[in-house]
């Protein structure tokens, strides 16, 4: 399975809708230090569920709702859309491409569309085990981060090899 | 199972040895299980020893050499059950000019496997993207996105 | 004692602001004291807002932003009662290209008062360098000093 | 008060003796990962009276000692000389140069010297307490320390500021 593009909307600094197209291979994010790079990373693991805040560098999930600046007000909504391709379970050797979604209202929940149609955490945990993809503790290497794989317990450090075993 | 762990364990230690000595031109590193009759539950110990020093605790080791070591560890994974993508936030923040060479090429031999997503200051782990993506914010406080030649970059840094 | 606390925080508050807005360009930034009837005791809380963006928890400003944050707030306690040395080690090394530059020349500003020890991979900071010191191991495992100049030392990176 | 002069024998990487001169103003310390810069800044808190393994990345003093390489035997020793210039407390207005010694034989414990006398810690502290050194916490920003400043607790933030008033 691979990414095909992401799509931030009111997600952090990114007010206005912006989307990332994946190459397969290496894509590398480069812009000077505050410009959002690290924001589309959050943004990515937020659409596949992440669920602390903390893991976001937020305090609570509303954090990451567009705040407003000087010039402009804040939003009331915040929205990323992951457009993946998969091995379709109907035609097997074939992919189709999914698209997951994840809507934040400031006072309420999440709401998560899986190909526009609305379903729960769950379903697109679902859907993404099946994938091989799951919350590997090993997709994302935070910034400032990539030391703990050596300064974690030994046996938390066991995680890391279980998840792939 | 305890099968299917000691197999993962195994491939990725080996992987890791070759991995980490590849990095740094030499040197030793492996994976040590606490207590080999305990499969399902024992912790994993990590010995590190970059070429021509002697193996002492990972905490001693310097700033880019855990950066490396743990880069290793993390692609010795990868070799035995790629992730379909990685983010990797400036992890080569910590390394000096020939070691950020070194990483890039990491990663361009694991990207067959794995969509990678770097976040750099970087010029070498630059030059090895296949897609370059700048973020601005030309209007403060709102992020945008460019999508950019190496020489662009090279400004946007 | 009470005054004296109250007349570092007042001192090192203006100072922080101030050091924050020229390295940020703009913005604001200062310290609250989180019960102002328990100067003796209470905690002192820290809000930093970059030029145009709304303040929001430290927690969500970039790498790059919390670090100049930090090293700004550091230097206005300087500015209140310099430390005879200070030795950063590799602070620099989340900031862009830019901010490297105006790390650099903060901390030209403070060295009148402090000795200042930079270890660094990042060529505008040893650019502003009064002396140049290589650390070398052409022995492996044995490092040795080179007194260097700036164009060598862009080899030693 | 100022610093002179460093010099590092048996301490980590440096086996051999190196003496580093202190310019007054800006000294940068460049070299490839691992080479021995952070080692440096360890040697200078040690010498100072630093009493924690761990703030030096050891897991005990024994650490410090030059551990041997493939082709070089372990040290039984480490040893690190601080040159400072100070005031003379004997003519107000003169300064005078002081030599701290620390000395750490692998099986004892630390040894002080100040110029060339044994003395304790204790008399360390005093010396470096009377010139507004001590052990100021912000004296030394580690490497990956420097967020540490903002996400400390606020009563520990404070005593920062205690230190200075
Ligand atoms: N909810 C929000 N609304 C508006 N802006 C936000 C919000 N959350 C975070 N930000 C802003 O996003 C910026 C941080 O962006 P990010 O962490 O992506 O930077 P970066 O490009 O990774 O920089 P660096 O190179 O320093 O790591 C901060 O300035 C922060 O104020
Ligand atoms: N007791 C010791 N004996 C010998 N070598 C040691 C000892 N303690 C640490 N070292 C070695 O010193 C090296 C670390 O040096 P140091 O942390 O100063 O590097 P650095 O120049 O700061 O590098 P970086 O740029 O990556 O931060 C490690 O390779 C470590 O193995
Ligand atoms: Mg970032
Ligand atoms: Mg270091």
């Amino acid at each position: 399975m691979r990414l095909i593009a992401l799509e931030l909307h009111g997600f952090k600094s990114f007010a206005d809708p912006q989307k990332l197209s994946f190459p397969a291979g290496m894509t590398a994010v480069v812009g000077p230090n505050g410009c959002g790079k690290s924001n589309i990373s959050d943004s990515l693991a937020w659409v596949l569920g992440e669920q602390r805040a903390s893991a976001l560098r937020g305090a609570e999930m509303a954090d990451v709702v567009f705040a407003g600046t000087s010039q402009r007000k804040p939003m009331g909504m915040a929205e990323v859309k992951l457009t993946l391709e998969m091995p379709d379970p109907a035609l097997p050797g074939a992919t189709r491409e999914v698209v997951i979604s994840r809507r934040l209202y400031r006072d309420s929940g999440s709401e998560y569309r899986i190909n526009g149609r609305e379903g729960r955490l769950k379903d697109v945990q679902d859907l993404l085990m099946d994938t091989g993809m799951g919350t590997r503790a090993y997709s994302f290497i935070q910034q400032g981060q990539i030391d703990l794989i050596l300064s974690t317990k030994p046996k938390d450090r066991r995680q890391l090899l279980e998840e792939a075993a | 199972s305890e099968e299917r762990f000691k197999e993962a364990f195994d491939f990725i230690n080996a992987r890791f040895t070759e991995v980490f000595r590849e990095v740094f031109g030499g040197g030793t590193a492996h994976l040590t299980l606490q207590d080999p009759k305990d499969l399902l539950e024992c912790g994993i110990e990590i010995t590190a020893q970059p070429p021509g020093k002697s193996a002492k605790a990972l905490t001693l080791l310097s700033g880019g050499e855990k950066a490396l070591t743990a880069i290793s560890l993390l692609f010795a994974i990868f070799h035995f059950k790629p992730s379909p993508f990685c983010v990797l936030d400036e992890v080569d923040a910590p390394l000096d000019e020939a070691n950020v060479g070194r990483f890039a090429a990491m990663v361009q031999k694991m990207k067959e496997s794995t969509q990678f997503i770097v976040i750099t200051h970087q010029k070498p782990t630059m030059v090895a993207a296949d897609t370059l993506y700048g973020v601005t914010q030309e209007e403060r406080g709102i992020s945008r996105l460019v999508s950019v030649q190496l020489r662009d970059a090279e400004q946007l840094v």
